[in-house]
């Protein structure tokens, strides 16, 4: 898997 | 946590110092017009977000700041005067077409969730975010030497990806399962692309 989750960077 | 507050104020501080730069010698020679309208197109296509993920006052605010200030970076190169005059489109010679078609296709077929254009125009921006100052860094060669806030400007580029990677050291290390395979690879390749520039400013600086 790609790992991921919510873009919480900028 | 605090070092990739610290990338996220290196990376803002590059466009202030650049904006005050195009602003005060009322030049943008040396200056890469295509390098500045492709963080446009990585922050407009990674940031759509803001409307549906509220994840932070500072996420959204500085989202909106950075959209606000490349745009405008653009704007003034484009529409400015006396800055239009200045730019050297013969020196901005990078084909930078060849460098947006390979991330989309990248982006289209790598990302986090083939079912979601959103995830798609994500997975693309992160991909062209790590190649865009490649026509930047092309103008600095042909030039032969940067001028002195330009140098700093692409110096404070590079620094906040140097604290983003620590950064994310720093969350695989105290976050329980946080790994980025995109952002991660993207962001190390974007790094490389620095080395040789940060080795020649450390050089010009300590010769200073």
């Amino acid at each position: 898997a790609l790992g991921g989750g919510t873009h919480d960077e900028l | 946590n605090a070092i990739r507050l610290a990338g996220d104020m290196s990376h803002m501080a590059s466009f202030f110092v650049l904006l005050f730069k195009i602003n005060k010698s009322k030049s943008v020679a040396g200056i890469s017009l295509k390098t500045q309208e492709l963080y446009v197109l990585v922050f407009c296509t990674r940031y759509v977000d803001i409307f549906w993920n509220h994840l932070s006052l500072y996420n959204s605010l500085m989202k909106v700041i950075f959209i606000a200030l490349s745009v405008m970076i653009v704007y003034v190169m484009r529409r400015g005067v006396p800055q239009r005059s200045t730019y050297n489109p013969e020196l901005d010679s990078f084909p930078h077409h060849w460098l947006v078609l390979p991330c989309v296709l990248l982006g289209v077929a790598i990302n986090q969730d083939p079912t979601s254009p959103f995830e798609m125009a994500w997975a693309f921006s992160i991909y062209l975010e790590a190649v865009a100052i490649m026509p930047q860094l092309h103008m600095v060669q042909k030039h032969g030497e940067a001028e002195n806030l330009t140098s700093h400007y692409i110096f404070l580029l590079g620094l906040y990806r140097v604290f983003y990677l620590v950064n994310w050291v720093y969350r695989y290390m105290t976050e329980d399962g946080y790994w980025q395979a995109i952002v991660w690879v993207s962001g190390a390749v974007q790094a490389v692309l620095y080395l040789d520039f940060f080795y020649n400013y450390v050089k010009s600086k300590q010769k200073d």
